[in-house]
């Protein structure tokens, strides 16, 4: 564990709670993308399924269920109990053309054609596009909210500081995944984008 | 390339 591993985990938590308590006390999911929460339960159901076969430590363990519950509890909260708030005709991404691409892709270029290895890598990709029906749904509307463009901002820096953890881990353990680091390197540049156009 | 037995990242 290093500082820009540890920052860049806080800002992802805090990215999903942002975004909970904002659906929360607002009764409402108006402007939030429900085929891109849909996405995130993809990435981390296909991601954390080593969580039964492989321990890490505590603090790995209660990252992945913590990110596993609140992901679907987001999903509860737009598409059951908030559901007359959900602004679902402006959420019109087609989220199979960014599903397909991503599983076609991890059979193709994965680190082990296994089960398990070929899964966890279809979730870095998927998660490294998974925001694209969120962007879509702001650059259709206009306007996000001062609050989505916090969730925005805490969710692409998560990946932006991983950045800095690989380049740390590459300089004192002589460790690096490229497949990570690749995809990782797209997600932050689509976040950048994003923010430097809005 | 050395990649990680156990995938210690979230």
């Amino acid at each position: 564990m290093n500082i820009f591993r540890l920052t860049g985990d806080l800002a992802h938590l805090l990215a999903i709670i942002i975004l909970l308590l904002k659906i929360w006390k607002t009764r409402s999911c108006a402007g939030i993308s429900g085929k891109s929460q849909i996405l995130f339960a993809i990435v981390y159901t296909t991601r954390y399924l080593d969580l039964v076969t492989t321990y890490v430590s505590a603090y790995n363990t209660l990252m992945k269920i913590f990110f596993l519950a609140s992901s679907y509890a987001t999903l509860y909260l737009i598409y059951i109990k908030f559901k007359a708030t959900y602004d679902h005709n402006h959420d019109t991404f087609r989220i199979e053309f960014l599903i397909l691409p991503a599983f076609i892709l991890a059979l193709l270029i994965n680190h082990a054609f296994t089960f398990l290895e070929v899964l966890w890598t279809f979730s870095i990709y998927l998660e490294s596009v998974a925001i694209l029906p969120q962007l879509f749904m702001v650059s259709k509307t206009g306007e996000a909210e001062s609050i989505t463009s916090h969730y925005l901002f805490a969710l692409g820096s998560y990946r932006a500081l991983y950045i800095l953890n690989w380049i740390y881990r590459y300089a004192t353990e002589v460790h690096y995944d490229l497949i990570a680091i690749v995809a990782g390197i797209v997600q932050t540049v689509l976040y950048c984008d994003f923010f430097y156009l809005y | 390339e050395r990649k990680l037995e156990k995938k210690d990242e979230l």
